[in-house]
């Protein structure tokens, strides 16, 4: 078992319950006679009474019960269906101490088919949390974090020795002569070191917000957009991991001092490794790290133009799902790359470079690509980007989006013209 | 087949951190979620679940990240727990 370091200091609690399950054909009686069989599930193995609070809503108490869906105001918002059941908070001072959630949009039963959730068993796994145990993986035991089904009657039900252990070792048994149990106050987590300061970069608060990226990747599911010497860094969810950008050369170590502009960066897909080309040379990264033997010159690529030329640069660089291909662009052209076998000289594809117009609607002189949620390209122009969706090269018309707004937490956009269409200069955009 | 596999690690590695086997970013240290990490975070989550410890997203491990449960993670000061033991050594 495993233990939250909080606890009450106190053995008479109080509950309430303060909403009831909207969506299921569980009675208010039902619910408050099941969450009292699953308080007693734990006054049973330990010296706790727990007495219920007279009249819904306005009942305080130490455990306030709740149905609620998607945001309730406590920062973890239930999903739906299916996923997140319920969850409670340790017990403590706060004003959230002991709280229980449940999300309504669960079909709460007792003893229910397969597409029910079976509410008693939901509640004595929560009320654990409530009185301070955290997640188990012993099995069998109450407090392990995912649902397994009805446990049973819930006049029979005991728990299991794990939870019994894990509730005594903070409350002490039930019958004691010593009151409080083998250790009173539980050890508690290590303190957190003091913080270190952090010398902020200089760039603005804002200026994430003017676009025109020099590069955009996606590592290890992050977005990473660099401008000039910094970088900034979203998540899956769409939260930034700072409001300010990062210096790249104090996170990417290796890259020459004073590196202020990066053209291109991808995560290679055969060994996760990651790329960065700057002018005519290329590093590659493990993790953070830059390898030995780096930087290269671009010219281990082979990408010639028609006319014999080497290239100096590379514009944009991405692994497309779609086929898991690597894609560089440069000069209006493009080639193409299998890099699932080998990791050493590349050779393009033949037949390549192709012409940058053969992506119908998107821009011809992007500044990145990346692969993106359902193996969509997203392609990064100035303030823009444009959706190539999974698969199709010529999709008939894509209207651009404000790259500050949706990936980087900006305002929107005044009301100014929106670029042309790069497909079609000739067709209006309405978009925004 | 790709696309689903990308978008499959992408959730899985969203999973991971919601739940504490992944440290979150820090915006202070700036971490990058490694390789390593990521697989060695996998097979914890599947030590924790009670199934085949292999490092990697297959099908037993999807099923259990998709299994309904309790929104709080499993792994509580996982991070600092970790450094702390680090310097001790």
């Amino acid at each position: 078992y495993a233990l939250s370091g909080l606890k009450w200091h106190k053995t008479d609690l109080t509950w309430s319950v303060h909403s009831y399950p909207s969506r299921s054909n569980v009675s208010p009686e039902q619910v408050r006679t099941l969450l009292a069989h699953a308080l007693k599930a734990w006054s049973d193995a330990a010296p706790l009474n727990f007495r219920q609070l007279p009249g819904d809503g306005a009942a305080g108490g130490d455990i306030r019960v709740s149905f609620a869906s998607l945001l309730h105001n406590d920062g973890y918002p239930f999903d739906g269906p299916g996923g997140t059941l319920a969850h409670a908070f340790f017990p403590g001072l706060d004003e959230v101490s002991g709280d229980t959630h449940f999300d309504d949009h669960e079909t709460w039963s007792y003893r229910g088919g397969d597409s029910t959730t079976d509410l008693f068993t939901v509640a004595v796994h929560e009320f654990g949390h409530a009185l301070g145990l955290s997640h188990s993986s012993s099995d069998p035991s109450i407090m392990r974090p995912y649902y397994q089904g009805p446990v049973g009657d819930v006049a029979q039900y005991k728990l299991d020795l794990d939870d019994r252990l894990a509730i005594q070792q903070l409350y002490g048994a039930r019958g004691d002569t010593r009151p409080g149990g083998v250790n009173p106050d539980p050890p508690l987590f290590p303190s957190p070191l003091p913080p270190r300061p952090t010398r902020l970069p200089e760039p603005s608060f804002n200026e994430r917000c003017q676009g025109g990226f020099d590069a955009v990747a996606n590592i290890r599911g992050e977005v990473f957009f660099f401008r000039g010497a910094h970088f900034w860094r979203t998540k899956r969810d769409g939260s930034l991991v700072s409001l300010r950008p990062a210096l790249i050369t104090n996170f990417w170590m290796g890259l020459p001092t004073g590196t202020n502009k990066v053209d291109a960066v991808y995560e290679r897909k055969s060994d996760s490794k990651i790329i960065f080309f700057i002018g005519s040379q290329y590093w590659v990264f493990s993790d953070t790290k830059v390898m030995s033997g780096y930087p290269r010159p671009l010219s281990d690529w082979r990408m010639t133009t028609p006319s014999g030329a080497a290239l100096d640069r590379v514009d944009a660089a991405f692994v497309w799902a779609h086929n898991g291909k690597t894609y560089l662009f440069s000069g209006g052209q493009f080639w193409r790359f299998d890099e699932s076998q080998k990791t050493g000289n590349q050779e393009p594809d033949p037949g390549y470079p192709r012409s940058n117009h053969l992506w119908t609607g998107m821009p011809t002189h992007m500044d990145d690509v990346i692969t993106w949620g359902e193996g969509d390209a997203y392609f990064f122009k100035d303030d823009f980007y444009w959706v190539l969706k999974d698969g199709g090269m010529n999709q008939e018309y894509v209207s651009p989006k404000a790259t500050g707004m949706d990936w980087l937490r900006c305002p929107g956009p005044p009301p100014t013209a929106a670029p042309q269409n790069p497909g079609k200069p000739k067709e209006c955009i309405c978009a925004l | 087949r790709a696309a689903a596999q990308s978008n499959q690690y992408s959730r899985a590695v969203d999973w991971l951190s919601r739940y504490g086997y992944l440290p979150p970013p820090d915006p202070l240290t700036s971490k990058l979620q490694t390789k390593e990490g990521i697989e060695q975070a996998i097979r914890v989550m599947q030590r924790f679940g009670g199934i085949q410890e292999t490092g990697i997203i297959d099908s037993e491990t999807l099923k259990l990240m998709s299994t309904p449960r309790c929104s709080l993670p499993d792994i509580v000061g996982g991070e600092e727990m970790r450094r702390r033991r680090r310097r001790k050594r």
